[in-house]
């Protein structure tokens, strides 16, 4: 964590606000709710208590503006900078602006979290700077997250705590159910926000992290490989392995520092390279991406492709570029789907082994590259020529990885 | 991801604007400290990049250019 330089903090403990206004993104019940709950997350592990006042000069004044709003820091229009605090002191001091040309929201897709974002303006409003660590709220760039039990990282709260210590009695229980700062007026008490069906998934985080295998383990087995602007992606539970002819080492990421509020543990993805779209599947529901963007209305149930009820995940998906056709593997079976009429193609599904040569078992993942195809099972990939209907090699999974 | 080629003069301006807001850059106006700027502009990109955790290159590399377009808060990483 770091703070501002001389560590400026509010030298009482009863801290006002004020919300000036509100954007016309959302119910003005959930702007005061989400700045609400952004307060008491702070609240909770410090001895400071927050009121909203209703007129007149306060502590922290929120504010939503464009571009130009009277200080020197401009804001950028959408995307870019989306908001900023002033560190504790007078006059400006503590307020946070809100770039009005976002688009805000309660929900954790379709726009930027307000709550996420107010809890992270507030955080500099009460004297924190950024912090580098990743995952901490006070990490410079916004990720989306399950908000539902958003908890301070360990980070946040030494840093606070190097400010104000922690609170006056120790809960006996953590807090988990939201109760907002009694404001100096009462306003109804609010349900909590319901989940909207697009809610992201929850990160699944699993209590031990599997560590990564080696690049050149010969067992190493894949869950999901798709190609991405010419680049091609290798994934295993929540890793990536990074092909790329822009730079010659294998790079290795995490699923979440590209796509932060994607689950771990992808069962098939592919590259529709025409629409610049790549599309994750996981159990029964699919996410389309477009680089880093998360596509509006997703996830989806696979049915929505054709699939019938029966088929609850599939194994392996693959685009061909040449006739458009996406080739999706479940079992032993196959299906094709027209990437023009976005349909199920008839007389599918179909044997793998009876179109794919030489491929008589499940399939992993797959891929095209250069025209043949790559299809993974277990830590052996067969390179097929579709089109003459030929097996030409079998590899080990990780031959892409100059082993 | 990929950046597509003639958008890299592009980046290069974007990136000198994200280290005056953030990391605090300055450019010396006087054209003949041309080299200095270049120099300096390439310690405050290892900055960046040593804050984010990132390879410390001193280039503007596809990762780093990634990093400065994601959406993020507008006060600086580093106080002057």
């Amino acid at each position: 964590y770091s703070t501002f330089p001389q560590s400026p903090r509010w030298k009482k403990e009863d801290v006002t606000y004020r919300i000036l206004n509100y954007t016309p993104d959302m119910l003005q019940a959930d702007v005061e709710e989400a700045i609400a709950k952004a307060f008491h997350l702070w609240s909770s592990v410090t001895p400071l208590t927050f009121t909203r006042l209703y007129s007149g000069q306060a502590d922290i004044m929120i504010s939503f503006a464009a571009g130009f709003h009277g200080d020197f820091y401009s804001f950028d229009g959408p995307g870019g900078t989306l908001a900023h605090a002033y560190h504790p002191s007078s006059g400006i001091g503590g307020d946070a602006h809100f770039d009005e040309d976002e688009n805000w929201t309660k929900f954790t897709n379709n726009g930027f979290n307000l709550f996420l974002v107010a809890a992270h303006e507030l955080g500099h409003s009460l004297g924190l700077g950024h912090s580098n660590v990743y995952g901490a709220l006070m990490y410079p760039i916004y990720m989306a997250r399950d908000t539902r039990d958003f908890r301070l990282s360990q980070d946040d709260i030494d840093g606070i705590q190097a400010l104000y210590g922690p609170p006056r009695e120790s809960p006996a229980l953590p807090t988990k159910s939201f109760s907002p700062q009694e404001p100096t007026e009462k306003t109804p008490a609010k349900a909590p926000t319901e989940t909207s069906p697009q809610e992201e998934p929850t990160e699944t985080t699993p209590s031990k992290t599997p560590i990564r295998p080696q690049d050149c383990d010969p067992h190493l087995t894949f869950d999901a490989i798709t190609t991405l602007r010419g680049e091609t992606l290798f994934f295993k539970g929540s890793y990536v392995w990074r092909k790329s002819p822009y730079f010659s080492d294998i790079e290795h990421d995490t699923i979440s520092s590209f796509w932060p509020s994607l689950t771990a543990g992808f069962d098939a993805a592919y590259e529709v390279d025409k629409k610049d779209q790549v599309l994750f599947f996981k159990d029964h529901q699919y996410w389309a991406v477009s680089g880093y963007s998360i596509e509006p209305g997703f996830p989806k149930p696979i049915q929505n492709l054709g699939f019938p009820p029966s088929v609850r995940k599939i194994d392996a998906a693959v685009h061909d570029q040449n006739t458009k056709k996406t080739y999706f593997f479940v079992g032993n079976k196959y299906w094709s789907f027209n990437e023009n009429t976005q349909s199920m193609e008839r007389g599918y599904p179909r044997k793998i082994a009876s179109d794919f040569q030489g491929i008589d078992h499940t399939v992993d993942a797959a891929l095209q590259k250069n025209g043949l195809f790559y299809f993974f099972h277990g830590s052996s990939q067969y390179e097929v020529d579709i089109k003459n209907k030929k097996l030409i090699r079998t590899m080990k999974s990780n031959s892409w990885f100059n082993c | 991801f990929p950046v597509v080629p003639e958008k890299e003069k592009e980046d290069k301006q974007f990136a000198k604007k994200y280290l005056e807001s953030f990391y605090n850059f300055k450019e010396e106006k006087n054209s003949f400290f041309k080299s200095e700027n270049l120099n300096h502009m390439a310690d405050k990109i290892r900055e960046m990049q040593s804050f984010f955790g990132l390879e410390v290159t001193g280039e503007l590399n596809h990762k780093t250019m990634d990093m400065m377009k994601k959406p993020r808060c507008g006060i600086p990483d580093i106080h002057s």
